[in-house]
């Protein structure tokens, strides 16, 4: 079974996408097959990727209403051993039909455990920045919840409302689900973000990842590009910084 | 009637929240009342004037259930002239309730038109970053969309997102429903900002703000701080430029 993570946090643009992306991208480069979920009906990673969503047939939209399966949706991308299930239109108007569904939680996480997929290392999820039927079919897929969050008072603040959501998950349908912290857009420069930094090793301690990923332009630029920052920006310090990610991932998920 | 604006871009952390709390207190400040209304289940409009959403009694989810008026729940705050109706947890399951109301789009647009409201000159609606519910109602109440992007590949990528819902929502429940686009985040440093701002005045010239909004670390300091920021750091350039958006929409508005 794939190891399955989750990136997740209620707050919006704390880099999410941007992490799906560059540590998918990063476990690929170390050999390690990877699936790439775009859950988020504005298809940030679909078009980070290069690939336009107005233009995707199927999504995972498709398989959770039951009409195809994930390796048919999922597609090859330019970077070797990973492949990317895009999002489309259809993720709009998806949350209104899985509401109606019984017991709609569990659908990604059976899809997930189908014999073809076996052949994937890890599987990532990007969730839209809102709590309801996406990001809990996510959560309830995954081994590990993701949190990457700014240091700044607005996404601090709401990180109790996604750890919320993640202990709710834990109670009903998926009681072995981990969180981790991620800090992402740091930027050194002023006292804020340190101090924000000090608070979260206070309060967080053994959530939080060691690596911490740094303001850097290039990863902006990647996007403009369609490419991942490893391939776009090979020795950026922001493709440094998530190869980081990965290895102190890979030594978390206790895979060689 | 006061001159109603939805804070509204389906991308996440483009500072939708920080332009409802500046330009609200820079309006304030030149002596025009304003209300501002927290339709964001995360609730950092309401701590960023220093509140706890835990904490708060009444919501607009009591005023759009049916069960209070807006006067009843709104409360004066630190600034004089600038009034709140707060968010807190009912935010989070107001939407499936709406769903299933009939016609459940005019009822903001309603309570905003009854009388002991029309003291306002202006009222500030700020979305969260989703199309739903909560962000429909309040297009509908609203006579223009503040849509603030950054110059950032993944915000114009969605920026079409937002303006179909606009679109939609002008064909169903709000013919007169103006839009503007407003800069935020804008790091002169690189060369991507400068390029993709011009990609902006090419793409969507008629309806760009003139102000642009800089990157200024004193509007994270101010949010910290539970103030606005023309109270926080009256004189920073973030403050100067937010006052200089008010003038922008004063004119823009046609009011005295
Ligand atoms: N380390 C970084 N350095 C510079 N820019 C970054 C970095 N990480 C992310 N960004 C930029 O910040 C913006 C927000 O990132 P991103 O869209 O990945 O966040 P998100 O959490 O997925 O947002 P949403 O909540 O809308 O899904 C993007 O424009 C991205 O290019
Ligand atoms: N001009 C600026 N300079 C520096 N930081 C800013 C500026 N504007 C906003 N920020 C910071 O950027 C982050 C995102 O802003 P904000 O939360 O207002 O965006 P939002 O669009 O309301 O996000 P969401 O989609 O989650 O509701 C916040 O931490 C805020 O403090
Ligand atoms: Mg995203
Ligand atoms: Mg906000």
């Amino acid at each position: 079974m794939p190891y399955v993570i989750a990136l997740w946090h209620q707050k919006g643009g704390v880099a999410k996408t941007t992490t799906a992306l560059s540590l998918a991208a990063s476990l690929a480069e170390r050999g390690q097959a990877t699936l790439l979920i775009d859950l988020d009906p504005q298809g940030n990673l679909t078009s980070g990727l290069g690939c336009d969503p107005a233009r995707m047939r199927g999504s995972v939209a498709d398989v959770l209403l039951g009409n195809d399966r994930l390796v048919t949706v999922s597609r090859p991308t330019d970077v070797s051993g990973l492949d990317l299930v895009p999002s489309n239109a259809d993720m709009l108007t998806l949350p209104r039909w899985l509401h109606l569904r019984e017991k709609y939680e569990p659908l990604l996480r059976d899809s997930l455990a189908r014999p073809e997929l076996q052949r994937y290392a890890f599987v990532l999820l990007d969730c839209p920045p809102l709590v309801g039927p996406l990001t809990i079919t996510a959560l309830t897929a995954a081994d590990l919840a993701l949190i990457p969050t700014q240091c700044e008072y607005f996404s601090v603040q709401v990180l109790n409302n996604s750890l919320e959501l993640i202990r709710l998950v834990r109670g009903r349908t998926n009681p072995e689900l981990a969180y981790r912290i991620l800090v992402t857009l740091f930027d050194g420069r002023g006292l804020l973000h340190g101090r924000v930094l000090a608070h979260l090793q206070q309060h967080f301690a053994p959530a939080l990842f060691q690596t911490v990923i740094g303001v850097d332009s290039k990863l902006r630029e990647s996007q403009l590009a369609g490419r991942p920052i490893t391939v776009h920006a090979h020795s950026s310090r922001a493709a440094q910084q998530y190869r980081q990610l990965a290895e102190e991932l890979l030594t978390y998920a206790q895979r060689p």
